[in-house]
């Protein structure tokens, strides 16, 4: 019986050595049946990964084309398989994203290429593939990962959605009048908001939800910038499109509540460090319909400077503003047809779409930048709440 | 593996022609 030697840290290469007939309980374990709340809480960010990668690594080490095959195949229909049914909870969409993101990483920084190499050690270049050219499989990888981001959208829209016009239009914090709803409207959904009423802190809230959920997941910080960008240009364009729709919510004393909120919005990006994001930047059309909404709007100077204001509204945008606007109070009057006029003309050579709402359903596309990992494969040790014994480490 | 022998190109099937793939193997397998 052969003396159990410890083998040291540097002994290891790297790989995990795996027989074929133990493929279906690697994805079984490692992917069909980890709970991201569960045993993956306390993973290393992106531990599947790796160790899918190092399974990998070994497949091609033996120059065996077809457990490659397999094995990506397999972990790319399990991958698909637990984001069909559990597809709508957004703890599991983001760890496999991240995941997913991971992988592909790891098939680009050990694939040989000089592109992928620059910020390699020598230890991790010589971990690269030895057999396989595996550019093909990269790209479905990628187009998994555009799923999976479109169903993250997706899923973080679900559970924003329900709170954005109260939050941002009809709760109010500035004149200490209370919207508090009755009780009867509680919201069954276990998400953050549980209270009667969404206020613009359970949005950001939620907001912090997600994105402590995402960086402990190991995302990459370039795509949650991406994430973060695509929440507020749906807050942006949900608030905006009921503005224009509402005539009670166009009035000074909105436009005043919008911007604190916005404002607030932009206190949480700062706090978190993305400011750059773009995400700020989506914003700009409800700034300009807060603002249009506690601007003069009497003389031709009023129309001059709307126009040069409000360049991220459509035409039809200001003047059903303008449109609906409510006069703080008897003393202040509509606003006059002429005035409407007046804007329309100075519009009316500007070419933009005609559209009143904003698309609320538009996603940015997305871009996966090359993010390489400073992990050494060879110090990565499997804990055992895994279930993946049958794994051995070369 | 000398580094001067290319690595061999796996062709990949797209998303879509994996997924039927396991579909059809589901199927077998019920």
């Amino acid at each position: 019986h052969p003396v159990n030697i410890p083998r040291r840290e540097k002994d290891f290469q790297g790989m995990l050595e795996y027989k074929k007939e133990d493929e279906l309980k690697l994805v079984k374990n490692l992917i069909l049946e980890l709970k991201p709340r569960g045993v993956a809480v306390n993973l290393i960010p992106g531990l599947p990964a790796y160790i899918l990668f190092m399974c990998l690594r070994h497949a091609d080490y033996v120059n065996d084309d077809q457990k490659v095959r397999t094995l990506l195949t397999s972990t790319i229909n399990s991958i698909k398989k637990i984001l069909k049914k559990r597809g709508d909870d957004f703890e599991t969409v983001s760890f496999w994203l991240a995941n997913t993101c991971r992988f592909l990483h790891c098939l680009k920084q050990y694939s040989g290429d000089e592109a992928f190499m620059k910020h390699n050690t020598s230890r991790q270049n010589e971990h690269s593939l030895s057999n396989f050219d595996l550019a093909e499989y990269r790209q479905v990888i990628s187009d998994l990962a555009i799923q999976i981001y479109q169903q993250l959208i997706k899923c973080m829209e679900n559970i924003l959605q329900p709170m954005i016009v109260s939050g941002m239009l009809e709760h109010e914090t500035i004149q200490g009048v209370s919207g508090v709803k009755p009780t009867g409207l509680r919201k069954r959904t276990s998400s953050i908001a549980d209270e009667g009423t969404y206020t613009l802190d359970s949005i950001l809230r939620q907001l912090s939800a997600f994105h402590s959920t995402m960086c402990q997941h190991g995302t990459d910080p370039e795509l949650i910038k991406q994430v973060v960008k695509q929440q507020f240009y749906i807050i942006g364009a949900v608030t905006l499109n009921n503005l224009l729709l509402r005539k009670d919510m166009c009035s000074w004393s909105k436009g005043m509540q919008i911007r604190y909120n916005v404002s607030q919005l932009e206190e949480w990006l700062r706090d978190k460090g993305l400011m750059t994001c773009g995400a700020k930047e989506t914003l700009e059309p409800l700034i300009q319909a807060a603002q249009l909404l506690q601007v003069k709007k009497k003389t031709d100077e009023d129309a001059e400077a709307i126009c040069s204001m409000c360049q991220a509204l459509t035409t039809a945008q200001i003047v059903k503003v303008l449109n609906l606007y409510t006069p703080v109070n008897e003393f202040e009057e509509r606003v006059s047809v002429a005035f409407i006029r007046t804007i329309q003309t100075r519009l009316r050579d500007r070419c933009e779409s005609p559209q009143l709402l904003m698309d609320t359903k538009m996603i940015y596309p997305v871009t996966f930048p090359f993010n390489p990992s400073s992990l050494a494969l060879e110090t990565i040790q499997i804990p055992s709440s895994l279930n993946l014994g049958f794994l051995t480490r070369v | 593996r000398p580094p001067s022998r290319p690595r061999i190109l796996l062709k990949a099937p797209t998303l879509a022609e994996m997924e039927e793939m396991n579909i059809s193997e589901e199927e077998e397998s019920p």
